[in-house]
């Protein structure tokens, strides 16, 4: 499952 | 949220107080490159472009405003405030960080998760701050006299991207296997460079 990077981080 | 990445975050608001406070406190900016900190304000200003869109927690909020006013203020301390212009070393800071920021732009382009414009900022400004510490790094390399508040700025920002390294390595084992392929070279790249800061910084 190549899903994007979340971009929950900083 | 995890150890890691907490303590990464914490890291990289310490490296950007302990600036502040170097400026602040001795009203000097000698030996910080203006051109390191211009870069930082462009990576944190496209990066967190979703600030006013995407709500993701109060944290996650606060720190990105932390982050863009700081490396804005200490921008505009180093181009503006009267006492501390006159410190700066413009004749040493001279690394063309122009050419730091076009590469980046023709990297996000090319390679992205997505070619959409948030996705390409966002690739840009993981680029941009993998190289972004260049010029601090040339600046301390010839400057003789390190003073300890910017050799110390310099060693916590190096470690706030390895502690992101820990934290990607922990989600990879415990949220499934995202593509993060542009953090992890990038984060790489980024701390890898400042692998010969760091043993002088401990050999010294």
């Amino acid at each position: 499952d190549c899903l994007s990077a979340p971009k929950d981080e900083l | 949220m995890n150890a890691f990445r907490f303590l990464g975050d914490m890291t990289h608001l310490f490296s950007v107080l302990v600036l502040l406070l170097k400026i602040y406190a001795t009203k000097s900016c000698s030996g910080v490159s203006r051109k390191t900190q211009e870069l930082y304000m462009v990576v944190f200003l496209a990066r967190y472009m979703d600030l006013f869109t995407d709500y993701i927690s109060l944290y996650n909020s606060v720190m990105k405003v932390v982050f863009i006013t700081s490396s804005a203020a200490i921008v505009w301390c180093m181009r503006r405030h009267p006492q501390v212009r006159r410190t700066y070393d413009k004749e040493q800071d001279t690394f063309r960080h122009v050419v730091l920021v076009a590469a980046a732009f023709v990297l996000a382009l090319i390679f992205n998760e997505r070619f959409t414009f948030r996705e390409i900022c966002w690739a840009f400004s993981i680029y941009l701050e993998a190289v972004a510490i260049l010029p601090q790094l040339v600046l301390l390399q010839r400057g003789r006299n390190v003073d300890n508040l910017t050799g110390q700025y310099v060693f916590f920002l190096g470690a706030y991207r390895a502690f992101y390294i820990l934290n990607w390595i922990y989600r990879y084992f415990t949220e499934g296997h995202h593509s993060r392929w542009i953090s992890w070279l990038s984060g790489l790249v980024q701390t890898g460079l400042y692998a010969d800061f760091f043993y002088y910084y401990f050999l010294r």
